[in-house]
């Protein structure tokens, strides 16, 4: 088909599969004009993907940040859980993401650390700039990760508040005092059994990500008590001396052609591989039809 | 079809062993018969491994060898791929016979770093060829 035709030019072309030396025996149409940077402008829209970030861009991109150790530790461990050694993805019922982006919030945001007595112990502004997500990249959760700095004593177990508010930017781009919308919740930590704490934030965000929007400004402010509930008693030592600023994680189902659809590929590829294969509509509920039985057997 | 390889054999001149596995060659598969072969890279060859995270190692296969003549059932081949190669033997060379590539294929989980330092879990289709088809 064209799009194999052009893949299967683009790999010739690509320099991948032929050591640069043997460009010459390329087919004169293949080889490309002297200004154009080999094979870019034939990769297909996936390799294209990946050559963009190769190393040859990486100067000409914007300087590139570090990420965060420990975000980057959460990621691997993401990643062992999702895929095998060799890189295949496993097929596990809970698994109806293809792509989990991570971002940690940038740089200017501030640390605003109020008086212990007072019992509002942590509250942080965040900044998470999105614009790596891509418009077919569609929400199936956000969570507001936090780990805690082990090296600082903490009580085991808090019973803590947590509340949530997204700052809306007026038009003049400022961001006005006024509050979009916020939460509170109240959690119970157990800390010495993980270092990392997941809160479920996707109703919360479901609406701002929905709309595309690219930067997101919230407050959270705990207040954590020593110990469960009952005891009430006030915390030993600072909160945030172990609560490190929390990244923002984002489980989505990206719906562009090069993504990996578990649900449509094992049906259509196998039974008629000649066959586009219908993708999964992001306004379907990927599990919504998981279990049910149609007349035509279990739908995709 | 015995019949018909006794009365063949009757009329095969009786040659020495060497001679009749010369004769049997014909209807046998190419020797390079297309198949699937190994390929494993590490991204670090392509001096991508500061931005690709994970895996380490990536064997994304490919295709290679002669394609048979007759291709039916074994390659999943259509029927279109005889007619190609009856008309590269028959009618014009020029018409390149069948080439020997990938049927189907499976993804590849791919970690990676992004340029604003975020970074990105992501399940790419096709990235692994898995088996090989003439078409």
């Amino acid at each position: 088909s064209p799009r194999t035709r052009g893949r299967a030019a683009a790999d010739r072309a690509s320099g991948l599969l032929v050591a640069p030396e043997d460009s010459s025996e390329l087919n004169p149409l293949l080889r490309l004009p002297k200004g154009v940077r080999r094979s870019y402008a034939l990769l297909p829209p996936l390799l294209k993907v990946l050559a963009d970030r190769g190393p040859q861009n990486w100067q000409s991109e914007a300087p590139r940040l570090r990420p965060d150790s420990r975000a980057l530790r959460y990621m691997k461990r993401l990643y062992k859980m999702s895929a095998t050694k060799e890189g295949i993805p496993k097929a596990t019922k809970s698994h109806l993401y293809n792509t989990v982006r991570l971002f940690t919030p940038c740089s200017e945001c501030k640390h605003r650390l109020r008086d212990l007595t007072k019992g509002d112990v942590h509250s942080v502004d965040l900044l998470f700039n999105l614009d790596r997500v891509t418009a077919l990249e569609y929400l199936l959760k956000s969570v507001l990760l936090y780990s805690f700095d082990t090296s600082v004593p903490i009580s085991p177990s808090l019973a803590c508040m947590c509340h949530l508010s997204v700052k809306e930017q007026d038009s003049s781009g400022q961001v006005c005092p006024s509050v979009s919308h916020s939460i509170a919740f109240s959690l119970h930590l157990e800390v010495r059994k993980r270092k990392w704490v997941e809160i479920d934030v996707t109703s919360f965000l479901q609406p701002l990500i929905a709309t595309k929007r690219r930067n997101i400004h919230m407050a959270v402010n705990f207040t954590c008590l020593m110990g469960d509930a009952q005891h009430n008693t006030k915390l030993e030592n600072p909160l945030n001396m172990a609560l490190v600023p929390p990244s923002l994680l984002l489980y989505l189902n990206d719906t562009s052609e090069q993504a990996y659809h578990r649900w449509n590929s094992l049906r259509h590829t196998r039974k008629n591989p000649g066959r586009p294969r219908q993708r999964i509509s992001p306004w379907d509920d990927p599990m919504g039809d998981i279990g049910k039985e149609t007349s035509q057997g279990k739908r995709a | 079809s015995r019949q018909r390889r006794a009365e063949n054999l009757k009329e095969v001149p009786a040659t020495t062993p060497y001679n009749l596995s010369e004769y049997f060659k014909q209807f046998l598969f190419p020797q390079n018969e297309c198949e699937l072969h190994n390929f494993r890279l590490s991204f670090s060859q392509l001096k991508w491994d500061k931005w690709i995270i994970a895996p380490h190692r990536y064997s994304p296969q490919y295709c290679k060898g002669d394609c048979p003549r007759v291709v039916r059932h074994r390659y999943g081949s259509p029927v279109h791929t005889m007619v190609q190669n009856l008309i590269y033997e028959k009618l014009d060379s020029s018409v390149p016979k069948p080439s020997c590539v990938p049927a189907e294929y499976s993804p590849l989980s791919v970690l990676t770093i992004e340029p604003d330092g975020s970074i990105v879990y992501k399940e790419y289709e096709d990235m692994i060829a898995t088996k090989c088809t003439c078409r």
